[in-house]
């Protein structure tokens, strides 16, 4: 463990937790997508049934524990308890373009063809596009409640800190593991325009206008 | 069996 990997993981942890707070506080899900927060629950899913074969340390266990249980919780506010400020005519990528062909290039490329390294291999392939509904939302409705761009920042600093983690662990343990490294940079790629905007214009405007 | 390395990671 490096501190790049720890604050990844904090900064990973302190966006589901703002994510679920504002929800929670707001009684609001308003401007968040739910087809992105399915997709991470999908993520966690796939990529943490680890947790019923191996043990590697308490930390890990329970970030994991904890990743799921919010990522469905969050869900759950979404989809049942404050369904009526789900924005669904905002929320309308179509995410079947993600999920199959994320599923196909797993099944193509992976380090073992194994079920449970072919599901991780999902959950790496489809984390890095996940957002995209998210994004996709904000640019039609062309704003963002500033909580929602605080929880992109975290969302999109912690994968950024995984890539000089996986620099460090290269340089330090001579490990690095191409498929997360790739998919990270995409995923990271992604977020670039809205790090743009949250830092030029984040400063004092009570919303993000993100020209459409 | 031995831990992938990478597995050890969020």
């Amino acid at each position: 463990m490096n501190i790049f990997r720890l604050t990844g993981d904090l900064s990973h942890l302190a966006a589901i937790i703002i994510l679920l707070l504002k929800i929670w506080k707001t009684r609001s899900c308003a401007g968040i997508s739910g087809k992105s927060q399915i997709l991470f629950a999908l993520v966690f899913t796939s990529r943490y049934l680890d947790l019923l074969t191996s043990f590697i340390s308490l930390y890990n266990t329970t970030m994991k524990v904890i990743y799921i249980g919010c990522a469905y919780a969050t869900v759950y506010l979404i989809y049942a308890k404050f369904k009526a400020t789900y924005d669904g005519n905002h929320d309308t990528f179509r995410v079947e373009f993600l999920v199959v062909p994320v599923g196909g290039l797993a099944f193509l490329v992976n380090h073992d063809f194994s079920p449970l390294e072919i599901l991780w291999t999902f959950s790496i392939y489809l984390e890095s596009v996940a957002i995209l509904p998210q994004l996709f939302m904000i640019s039609k409705t062309g704003e963002a409640e500033t909580i929602t761009t605080h929880y992109l920042f975290f969302l999109g600093l912690y994968r950024a800190l995984y890539l000089i983690n996986w620099i460090w662990r290269f340089y330090f343990e001579g490990f690095f593991d191409m498929i997360a490294i790739v998919a990270g940079v995409v995923q990271t790629i992604l977020y670039c325009d809205f790090f743009y905007l949250y830092v030029t214009k984040g400063e004092g405007r009570s919303q993000l206008s993100i020209p459409t | 069996e031995e831990e992938a390395p990478g597995k050890d990671e969020l």
